[in-house]
């Protein structure tokens, strides 16, 4: 694996968004990965509807919150294609389902796998760079605060409670990284980034972590 | 523009988030360490704060087992 492995750096990450005030981060995480595996894949990165994936994954909440495994395989089952962004736009509340024909062009997901890495970082390391993004579910309680720097305390495993986009690592340091986008805007950490410290499973990074194939 | 109640309701959140961060930080030896302080969710309850903005549903997946399915 090499020492330092940023998916921004080939162009395959959309920029941070913000979930504004709604529940809706299983949906920015799910779809970060869909749209990012999209662009590995050869296809220009664009940025696809969370609003569809909100109103549409019955089984989920919308803003009252949602499972991102519950997502990703009413996403599989029902083999439904993501529009873009500006086709279906964030408006930051839930609301009906809006369907498109079959016909309309979109992102639809063969396949995902759901894993627990705890104790396994590198492996986990192994997949973000064989398979692209991966989505993760942390203990964010403390991100309340949260300005910039590696996080290494004040965060619990097996309490998660907030889906994120896991991007990259860094491990040339004195303290290796995992580059996480969040969904809280560019105001928000590191320009809308966070770094988490790789190894002890902190806040729970790697309880429960999917990649999505297309 | 805020009634005087839900002001006083977000400085009293926003006094809490000040000790907090004292706490926090106490922790952040090094300098790459995080560090917390006052942001956009300052004045947001922890309360507030965890039914807005923290809506992910956790479910238990297996543990990897280090073999593809080909393998």
């Amino acid at each position: 694996l090499p020492d330092k492995f940023d998916w921004r750096d080939k162009a395959a990450v959309a920029p941070v968004q913000d979930q504004q005030a709604c529940g809706s981060c299983w949906a920015f995480s799910v779809v970060g990965a869909i749209q990012s595996v999209h662009a590995i894949g050869g296809s220009q990165l664009e940025q696809l509807s969370v609003q569809q994936v909100v109103d549409c994954s019955y089984q989920n909440a919308g803003c009252n919150g949602g499972s991102t495994t519950r997502a990703l395989n009413w996403l599989k089952q029902t083999r439904m294609k993501l529009v873009t962004q500006s086709e279906y736009p964030y408006k930051a509340k839930t609301e009906i389902c809006h369907f498109f024909s079959q016909s309309h062009s979109g992102v639809a997901i063969k396949n995902f796998t759901t894993h627990d890495f705890s104790g396994q970082e590198k492996a986990m390391m192994g997949q973000l760079v064989q398979y692209g993004p991966l989505v993760a579910i942390v203990d964010a309680v403390s991100w309340q605060d949260y300005l910039g720097g590696i996080i290494q305390h004040h965060c619990s495993s097996q309490w998660s409670n907030h889906a994120i986009l896991i991007v990259g690592y860094d491990t040339t340091g004195d303290i290796p990284y995992w580059i996480v986008q969040n969904s809280w805007g560019t105001r928000w950490g590191n320009e809308g980034y966070v770094y988490i410290k790789i190894g002890g499973n902190i806040c729970g990074i790697a309880d429960s972590v999917a990649a999505v194939f297309l | 523009e805020v009634s005087s109640e839900e002001f006083s309701r977000r400085h009293l959140s926003f006094q809490r988030a000040t000790i907090r961060h004292t706490y926090l930080n106490s922790f952040s030896t090094e300098t790459q360490s995080a560090k917390y302080g006052i942001n956009q969710f300052s004045d947001l309850s922890q309360e507030e704060f965890r039914d807005l903005y923290l809506g992910a549903v956790y479910e238990r997946a297996p543990l990897f087992s280090g073999l593809s399915v080909k393998e």
